[in-house]
């Protein structure tokens, strides 16, 4: 129902000005309609400015600037609807090591009563689980194993074979 | 944690029972490219009722099946996906501590749910489900590539999103 | 014209083949026309199969081996038709470390004759660079400035700050 | 090496005149994210004639001209981009060793380009450019994330792509 949808909205769209505001301090993120007369038929405007730059059309962010935007409304929406596990595959690829230390700590810190479950390439996430599957096609039989790795007790050739290291 | 562990049994790449355990806040999965990582991705879709075969990208139900590379051996006789979930704080009373779902899809194309070993339907596991925060809409998966559509340029798009919300 | 044009594409069919066996010994690539008896109104076909895998449907493939596939065959039509000079932006991005090796072995081996722009966060990529520039908004205020670095012979807090390093 | 040298003023993020020398073989771009490095790949497109504002990622032709973040201080008055060839290989007698090719954009909409300091017709330079094999056809840009639509799902499309070799 309309009254639904938008006390819905309105509270997802604090927590994005929250989470926004949290992650890029000096920066504001805003959720709007695009025709609040009509909320059920309306879209959902994203509107952003990060830190020491203009409002800009969502078309002219750089790919990791997009990637933000978007993780920073699905905190939003997480944060207005629990679910009790998320999975996450590679959401980090288009980011940087500072952006995805970033990303990071406030899942760590926001979300830590939620499991979450990463698909990644990249050293800096693998360093933060908590446990490390390892899937493999060893053989090269095209049949996927998997291995438990204990990242900081494995030798490093062992951590490369896993990872796809060179 | 409510998501304890996840078994891939004759899905996609998975030939073998594969087990992961989900016992940490973070889980990380790791491997080099085309070993099976998405796949577990598109195993919990899968579990979760999603229809349609695209989604775990697959243009039949049958290739979620375990199929050999060149021929080497058979194909598996059909594809399984089983999640346990704890229960143990449940308001219910008379209800176990832990929820077994399994999903089958045969060769012949029959698809089968169970709930702690016995045969169920996909209405009462859905309804399981949504009560323990597992669900769909919940944004619970971010497939590969899919969090830059997130941002989908197109306004309308994103009211979907809000709209499972509601 | 029709002529011009098969014989251009069994040009490109060649090299499709010879580059994706060069890059994966053991895989087969091959381009096909879905409407041979008719071919300025056809589609193109791509089928490929890594070492120790089946053929698949292009839906089936991993994030990074989609990634390759569409690499291998960029490349074969830069054997085609030659442009003086290719710019690059994150192609490498899906691919694991052995994957981004083998990428830049063969461009290195291939088209040593020709410029090539990356622009790129991996560190592998970077270090194979003969020159390499960084571009940052110092002091944030949106305004993009360009240092050349010469990665050998940084401090390590230096090349940090360039790349957005942690 | 063909392609000597690019400049950049007032295009985009780079208010200042910038100029990235291509003096080697592989040259790499590195930075944080939304520093520039796509813009400089933006300019490339934009100098090679490409007509869309869309494939610069701007709605219009005016946002390729720097604008300051939260007004401060003003946009600047018009874009330009400006590449250096090396043309010392020629066979045409009496031509110059080098092409200086710029495009500028004003405020006013107007588009000016010259060769050599002179003003040229887009005609002229386009032949000058397809003559030393730089051309938006020869796939001599691949643009942030379009390497995986470089395989796009339909043949067609696919098709395009081999119609600029013929
Ligand atoms: N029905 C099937 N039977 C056997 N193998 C399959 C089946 N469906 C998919 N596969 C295999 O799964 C592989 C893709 O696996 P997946 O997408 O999980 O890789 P990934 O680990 O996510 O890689 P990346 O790091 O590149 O994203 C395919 O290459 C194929 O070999
Ligand atoms: N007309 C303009 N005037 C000023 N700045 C602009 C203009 N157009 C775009 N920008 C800036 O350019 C930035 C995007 O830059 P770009 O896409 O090149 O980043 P990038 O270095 O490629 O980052 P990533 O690593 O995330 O891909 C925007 O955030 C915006 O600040
Ligand atoms: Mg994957
Ligand atoms: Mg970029």
């Amino acid at each position: 129902s309309e009254k639904a949808f938008v006390s819905t909205f309105n509270v997802a769209k604090e927590k994005f000005a929250a989470t926004f505001g949290a992650l890029f301090p000096g920066g504001s993120g805003e959720l709007g309609l695009t025709e609040p007369e009509n909320p059920l038929d309306s879209g959902i405007d994203v509107r952003v400015r990060f830190p020491g730059k203009g409002e800009l059309d969502l078309l002219q962010f750089s790919g990791g600037e997009r990637s933000l935007i978007a993780l920073a409304l699905l905190f939003a929406i997480l944060k207005v609807k629990p679910s009790s596990f998320t999975v996450l595959d590679e959401v980090e690829a288009a980011l940087d090591d500072v952006n995805t230390q970033k990303f990071l700590d406030y899942l760590g810190k926001e979300f830590s009563d939620r499991q979450f479950i990463l698909i990644t390439h990249n050293k800096i996430t693998m360093e933060r689980a908590d446990r490390l599957y390892g899937v493999t096609m060893r053989g090269g039989g095209g049949v996927s194993q998997v291995v438990s790795v204990d990242f900081k007790n494995l030798k490093q050739d062992e951590v490369d074979e896993l990872i796809g290291a060179a | 944690e409510v998501l304890k562990e996840i078994a891939l049994e004759g899905f996609k790449s998975f030939r073998d029972k594969t087990v992961f355990k989900f016992d940490g806040l973070l889980t990380g999965v790791v491997g080099p490219n085309g070993s099976g990582k998405s796949n577990v991705v598109d195993a919990i879709k899968w579990i979760l009722g999603d229809p349609s075969p695209r989604s775990i990208r697959a243009q039949t139900g049958l290739e979620a099946i375990y199929r050999p590379a060149n021929g080497n051996g058979d194909s598996a006789g059909f594809a399984s996906v089983a999640i346990k979930i704890d229960n143990t704080e449940t308001e219910i009373e008379g209800e176990p501590t832990e929820w077994e779902i399994e999903r089958r899809y045969y060769k012949s194309g029959e698809s089968v749910y169970t709930l702690n070993g016995k045969t169920a339907r996909l209405k009462d596991i859905r309804a399981i489900m949504a009560r323990k925060g597992f669900g769909l809409g919940s944004l619970s998966v971010v497939g590969q590539g899919e969090i830059d559509g997130f941002l989908s340029l197109v306004p309308g798009d994103r009211r979907l999103v809000f709209e499972d919300l509601a």
